[in-house]
Protein backbone atom coordinates (compact mmCIF):
# COMPACT_ATOMS: atom_id res chain seq x y z
CA UNK A 1 0.00 0.00 0.00
CA UNK A 2 1.55 3.52 -0.91
CA UNK A 3 1.74 3.82 2.56
CA UNK A 4 1.87 7.96 3.17
CA UNK A 5 5.09 8.28 4.53
CA UNK A 6 5.11 10.86 7.07
CA UNK A 7 7.81 13.42 7.08
CA UNK A 8 10.54 12.33 9.56
CA UNK A 9 13.24 14.23 8.32
CA UNK A 10 14.01 18.19 8.87
CA UNK B 1 17.78 8.08 11.47
CA UNK B 2 21.49 7.57 10.24
CA UNK B 3 25.08 9.13 10.86
CA UNK B 4 24.66 11.05 7.10
CA UNK B 5 21.29 11.93 8.37
CA UNK B 6 22.45 13.13 11.76
CA UNK B 7 25.87 14.34 10.34
CA UNK B 8 23.74 16.38 7.56
CA UNK B 9 21.61 18.50 10.59
CA UNK B 10 24.58 19.03 12.57
CA UNK B 11 26.31 20.44 9.39
CA UNK B 12 23.06 22.59 8.56
CA UNK B 13 22.76 24.39 12.47
CA UNK B 14 26.39 24.32 12.47
CA UNK B 15 25.96 26.83 9.01
CA UNK B 16 23.40 29.06 11.47
CA UNK B 17 25.75 29.43 14.17
CA UNK B 18 28.49 30.58 12.06
CA UNK B 19 26.69 32.74 9.81
CA UNK B 20 25.22 34.49 12.92
CA UNK B 21 28.93 34.24 14.85
CA UNK B 22 30.28 36.39 11.65
CA UNK B 23 27.32 38.52 11.63
CA UNK B 24 27.64 39.54 15.53
CA UNK B 25 31.69 39.24 15.22
CA UNK B 26 31.95 41.50 12.49
CA UNK B 27 28.73 43.74 13.41
CA UNK B 28 28.28 43.75 9.50
CA UNK B 29 25.85 41.52 6.72
CA UNK B 30 28.07 42.79 4.04
CA UNK B 31 28.23 40.04 1.16
CA UNK B 32 24.99 38.40 3.14
CA UNK B 33 22.11 37.74 0.60
CA UNK B 34 18.97 39.34 2.93
CA UNK B 35 16.80 37.84 0.36
CA UNK B 36 18.24 34.74 0.47
CA UNK B 37 18.25 34.52 4.44
CA UNK B 38 14.19 35.33 4.24
CA UNK B 39 13.75 32.65 1.62
CA UNK B 40 14.93 30.38 4.14
CA UNK B 41 12.80 31.73 6.62
CA UNK B 42 9.98 31.13 4.40
CA UNK B 43 10.99 27.44 3.59
CA UNK B 44 11.21 26.44 7.38
CA UNK B 45 7.72 27.77 8.04
CA UNK B 46 6.38 25.98 5.30
CA UNK B 47 7.82 22.80 6.34
CA UNK B 48 7.25 22.95 9.94
CA UNK B 49 3.83 23.69 10.24
CA UNK B 50 3.15 20.06 11.61
CA UNK B 51 4.96 21.75 14.82
CA UNK B 52 1.48 22.78 15.66
CA UNK B 53 -0.24 19.46 15.66
CA UNK B 54 3.06 18.05 18.18
CA UNK B 55 3.35 20.83 20.21
CA UNK B 56 -0.59 20.02 20.69
CA UNK B 57 -0.40 16.49 21.59
CA UNK B 58 2.79 17.44 24.19
CA UNK B 59 0.61 20.29 25.62
CA UNK B 60 -2.46 17.86 26.04
CA UNK B 61 0.46 15.40 27.61
CA UNK B 62 -0.99 13.06 24.29
CA UNK B 63 2.49 11.28 24.32
CA UNK B 64 1.32 8.19 22.24
CA UNK B 65 2.99 9.16 19.17
CA UNK B 66 5.63 11.21 20.61
CA UNK B 67 8.98 9.00 19.61
CA UNK B 68 12.77 9.90 20.46
CA UNK B 69 13.20 11.02 16.34
CA UNK B 70 9.65 13.08 16.83
CA UNK B 71 11.61 15.26 20.26
CA UNK B 72 14.55 15.14 18.10
CA UNK B 73 12.88 16.86 14.69
CA UNK B 74 10.99 19.18 17.11
CA UNK B 75 13.78 20.14 18.78
CA UNK B 76 16.26 20.74 15.51
CA UNK B 77 12.90 22.42 13.78
CA UNK B 78 12.04 25.23 16.21
CA UNK B 79 15.71 25.79 16.54
CA UNK B 80 16.01 26.22 12.96
CA UNK B 81 12.85 28.37 12.63
CA UNK B 82 14.41 30.50 15.76
CA UNK B 83 17.83 30.99 13.97
CA UNK B 84 16.72 31.51 10.52
CA UNK B 85 14.08 34.37 11.90
CA UNK B 86 16.55 35.60 14.29
CA UNK B 87 19.15 36.53 11.01
CA UNK B 88 16.53 37.70 9.29
CA UNK B 89 15.90 40.18 12.00
CA UNK B 90 19.19 41.22 12.92
CA UNK B 91 19.53 41.87 8.99
CA UNK B 92 16.65 44.63 9.33
CA UNK B 93 17.18 46.04 12.65
CA UNK B 94 20.74 46.29 14.28
CA UNK B 95 22.54 45.41 11.32
CA UNK B 96 20.37 47.41 8.88
CA UNK B 97 22.67 49.55 8.05
CA UNK B 98 25.70 47.69 6.32
CA UNK B 99 23.28 45.30 4.30
CA UNK B 100 24.13 44.88 1.17
CA UNK B 101 20.83 45.34 -0.61
CA UNK B 102 22.13 47.44 -3.59
CA UNK B 103 23.57 44.73 -4.72
CA UNK B 104 20.91 41.70 -3.55
CA UNK B 105 19.25 41.91 -7.33
CA UNK B 106 18.04 39.05 -7.67
CA UNK B 107 13.93 38.59 -8.67
CA UNK B 108 12.44 36.77 -6.52
CA UNK B 109 9.59 35.96 -8.20
CA UNK B 110 11.75 34.16 -10.08
CA UNK B 111 11.81 31.45 -7.92
CA UNK B 112 8.80 31.64 -5.79
CA UNK B 113 6.40 31.33 -8.64
CA UNK B 114 7.77 28.60 -10.35
CA UNK B 115 8.09 26.99 -7.34
CA UNK B 116 4.36 27.15 -6.10
CA UNK B 117 3.28 26.04 -9.79
CA UNK B 118 5.64 22.93 -9.71
CA UNK B 119 4.56 22.01 -5.49
CA UNK B 120 0.82 22.30 -7.05
CA UNK B 121 1.33 20.03 -10.35
CA UNK B 122 4.05 17.46 -8.31
CA UNK B 123 3.60 16.45 -4.70
CA UNK B 124 2.69 13.51 -2.84
CA UNK B 125 -1.07 14.26 -1.67
CA UNK B 126 -3.44 17.17 -2.74
CA UNK B 127 -3.68 18.88 0.85
CA UNK B 128 -2.76 22.34 1.90
CA UNK B 129 0.16 20.69 4.61
CA UNK B 130 1.52 18.57 1.60
CA UNK B 131 1.73 21.28 -1.37
CA UNK B 132 3.15 23.72 1.74
CA UNK B 133 5.93 20.79 2.28
CA UNK B 134 6.56 20.13 -1.42
CA UNK B 135 6.64 23.83 -2.00
CA UNK B 136 9.14 24.04 0.46
CA UNK B 137 11.66 21.38 -0.64
CA UNK B 138 11.39 22.89 -4.01
CA UNK B 139 12.16 26.40 -2.99
CA UNK B 140 14.93 25.52 -0.52
CA UNK B 141 16.58 24.01 -3.33
CA UNK B 142 17.13 26.90 -5.59
CA UNK B 143 16.95 30.24 -1.97
CA UNK B 144 20.70 30.09 -2.69
CA UNK B 145 20.67 31.61 -5.77
CA UNK B 146 20.33 35.36 -4.26
CA UNK B 147 23.16 34.80 -2.56
CA UNK B 148 25.07 33.12 -5.24
CA UNK B 149 24.46 35.67 -7.79
CA UNK B 150 25.64 38.54 -4.63
CA UNK B 151 29.10 36.06 -4.59
CA UNK B 152 29.41 36.19 -8.03
CA UNK B 153 28.67 40.59 -8.27
CA UNK B 154 31.27 40.38 -4.81
CA UNK B 155 33.72 38.23 -6.64
CA UNK B 156 34.96 37.24 -3.60
CA UNK B 157 33.76 36.16 -0.06
CA UNK B 158 36.00 36.19 3.15
CA UNK B 159 36.38 32.67 5.03
CA UNK B 160 33.83 32.77 7.13
CA UNK B 161 30.93 33.26 4.57
CA UNK B 162 32.73 30.28 2.52
CA UNK B 163 32.27 28.30 5.35
CA UNK B 164 28.91 29.40 6.03
CA UNK B 165 28.09 28.65 2.49
CA UNK B 166 30.23 25.40 2.69
CA UNK B 167 28.06 24.36 5.43
CA UNK B 168 24.56 24.93 3.63
CA UNK B 169 25.53 23.13 0.46
CA UNK B 170 27.20 19.96 2.11
CA UNK B 171 24.05 19.45 4.39
CA UNK B 172 22.04 18.91 1.36
CA UNK B 173 24.30 16.67 -0.26
CA UNK B 174 24.44 14.67 2.93
CA UNK B 175 21.00 13.95 3.09
CA UNK B 176 21.03 12.60 -0.58
CA UNK B 177 23.71 10.32 0.43
CA UNK B 178 20.74 9.41 3.56
CA UNK B 179 18.57 8.78 1.05
CA UNK B 180 20.10 6.50 -0.80
CA UNK B 181 21.19 4.72 2.37
CA UNK B 182 17.51 4.84 3.37
CA UNK B 183 16.12 3.24 0.05
CA UNK B 184 18.70 0.68 0.15
CA UNK B 185 17.88 -0.32 3.41
CA UNK B 186 14.24 0.31 3.94
CA UNK B 187 11.97 -1.83 1.61
CA UNK B 188 9.44 0.53 0.97
CA UNK B 189 11.27 4.00 1.01
CA UNK B 190 11.05 6.49 -1.88
CA UNK B 191 11.51 10.46 -1.48
CA UNK B 192 12.05 11.10 -5.43
CA UNK B 193 10.80 14.78 -4.46
CA UNK B 194 12.89 15.69 -1.71
CA UNK B 195 15.50 14.02 -3.63
CA UNK B 196 15.31 15.18 -7.01
CA UNK B 197 15.19 19.30 -5.63
CA UNK B 198 18.22 17.89 -3.24
CA UNK B 199 19.91 16.67 -6.41
CA UNK B 200 19.38 20.02 -8.29
CA UNK B 201 19.80 22.02 -4.81
CA UNK B 202 23.75 20.59 -4.59
CA UNK B 203 24.22 21.02 -7.90
CA UNK B 204 23.84 24.95 -7.78
CA UNK B 205 26.69 24.54 -4.44
CA UNK B 206 28.47 22.67 -7.14
CA UNK B 207 30.68 25.44 -8.58
CA UNK B 208 31.02 27.13 -5.22
CA UNK B 209 32.56 24.16 -3.61
CA UNK B 210 35.34 23.38 -6.50
CA UNK B 211 36.55 27.16 -5.62
CA UNK B 212 35.90 26.12 -1.98
CA UNK B 213 38.14 23.24 -2.51
CA UNK B 214 40.35 25.31 -4.54
CA UNK B 215 40.51 28.29 -2.29
CA UNK B 216 41.48 25.40 0.91
CA UNK B 217 44.51 23.82 -1.17
CA UNK B 218 46.33 27.08 -2.11
CA UNK B 219 45.62 28.24 1.79
CA UNK B 220 44.31 31.48 0.42
CA UNK B 221 42.21 33.12 3.66
CA UNK B 222 39.46 35.23 1.04
CA UNK B 223 37.59 32.59 -1.50
CA UNK B 224 38.28 33.88 -5.06
CA UNK B 225 35.95 33.55 -7.92
CA UNK B 226 37.12 34.56 -11.46
CA UNK B 227 37.15 37.76 -12.55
Amino acid sequence: AAVHRDHDEL
Amino acid sequence: MNIFRISADLLHLASFFILIFKMKATKSCKGISFKTQLMYTLVFTCRYLDLFHVLGMMITFNFAHITGLTLYNTFMKILFLAASYYIVYLMRTELKSTSDDARDTFVLWHILAPCAVLALIFNAQFTILEILWTFSIYLEAVAVMPQLMLLIETGEADSLSSHYMFAVGGYRALYLVNWVYRYATEPYYSNWIAWIAGFVQTALFGDFFYYYFVKIMSGDAALKLPT
